[in-house]
């Protein structure tokens, strides 16, 4: 899956979402991706996020929404993303999943859990193209 | 801010990154396109095999695909799920935000919205998935997303039937695993 948030020079902001899902599904098993607040949000007044795992779990517990929410509460992206991936690990402990979240003021960060590693993909004019390495 | 504009995408897809940093800092694309073209590169080569045809085939052996794109200025949702036979998901799924008031459309029907759209039908499955799915079969359909059915799901393909919640055994989810190379 990629999951996709863009904000313009104007903080004009959008995401996306595209995937063809988990290997071996039950034919008709459709995950997070297409969701709204499970895949990707974003909020015009706040900031973005998107998420990649088990879709079967994202989709219940809607993490994309949860981080947007924490960042209006005045949480860093980093934080955010910890916050709405520990509202999935308390229900599903061995979740295997990550959030990236994004900011108009152009913050980012992300977190993960149960994968080894998790890199997410970043291009600012500070930057330009990179990427990131989150521990999980 | 200086550090606009800003594109960041999950995992090291950095060529889906690249295109979708280029329309917002040097072609005067729009956020949407930035996100449908980024997404679409990802797509065309099948990052990691987790996204576009020819990856993650079901238990028939189907590629579908799922997508979606929302705009934040309108808040405003396109999106496809179980989307056959359609390469371009995420290009179908901004037709659905530009030209329907629906947010979500799915299967077959979906499929047949794109081709109205003018969107080409094309074969999903390629040799690397069929031999996924091949390579599956012959494990005994392991790991899969079956619970409380016989036979065994945990050793046995299908067809399955439902076991009674009143028989031992009865389990919860019991996920099958997630990774860098198979995730929604």
């Amino acid at each position: 899956t990629i999951g996709m948030i863009a904000i313009d020079k104007d903080g004009k902001i959008s995401c996306g979402t595209s995937t063809n899902g988990a290997r071996n599904k039950i034919p008709g098993r459709v995950g997070d991706s297409p969701i709204p607040g499970s895949g990707c949000y974003v909020d015009r007044n706040v900031g973005g996020a998107a998420a990649t795992g088990d879709g079967d779990v994202m989709m219940r517990l809607l993490p994309a929404l949860i981080s947007v929410e924490k960042m209006r509460d005045g949480y860093s992206p980093e934080e955010a993303s910890r916050m709405s991936l520990q509202r999935i690990i308390d229900y599903y402990p061995n979740f295997e999943g990550a959030i990236v979240s994004a900011s108009l003021d152009g913050r980012h960060g992300g977190a993960c859990n149960g994968f080894t590693t998790f890199q997410y993909s970043l291009a600012d004019s500070e930057n330009g193209v990179t990427t990131v390495d989150v521990s999980c | 801010n200086p550090s606009l504009p800003l594109v960041i995408n999950t995992w090291h897809f950095t060529n889906a990154t690249a295109r979708a940093w280029a329309l917002l800092s040097e072609e005067g694309g729009s956020v949407l396109d930035a996100v449908e073209q980024g997404c679409a590169v990802c797509e065309r080569e099948q990052c990691d095999f987790t996204v576009g045809y020819g990856g993650s085939p079901d238990e028939n052996g189907e590629t579908t695909l799922d997508a979606l794109i929302m705009d934040g200025a309108t808040h405003d949702v396109g999106a496809v799920a179980a989307l056959r036979q359609v390469k371009d998901a995420i290009s179908v799924a901004r037709h659905v935000l530009q030209y329907t008031e629906h947010t979500l459309l799915v299967g077959s029907q979906a499929t047949e919205f794109a081709v109205s759209m003018g969107f080409k039908l094309e074969n999903l499955t390629t040799p690397k998935s069929q031999e996924m799915h091949r390579s599956w079969k012959e494990q005994n359909c392991q790991p899969n997303f079956w619970k409380n059915v016989v036979p065994d799901p945990s050793t046995s393909c299908g067809p399955y039937a439902p076991v009674s919640s009143m028989a031992s055994g009865w389990t919860n989810d019991q996920r099958a695993s997630f990774d860098r190379y198979n995730h929604d």
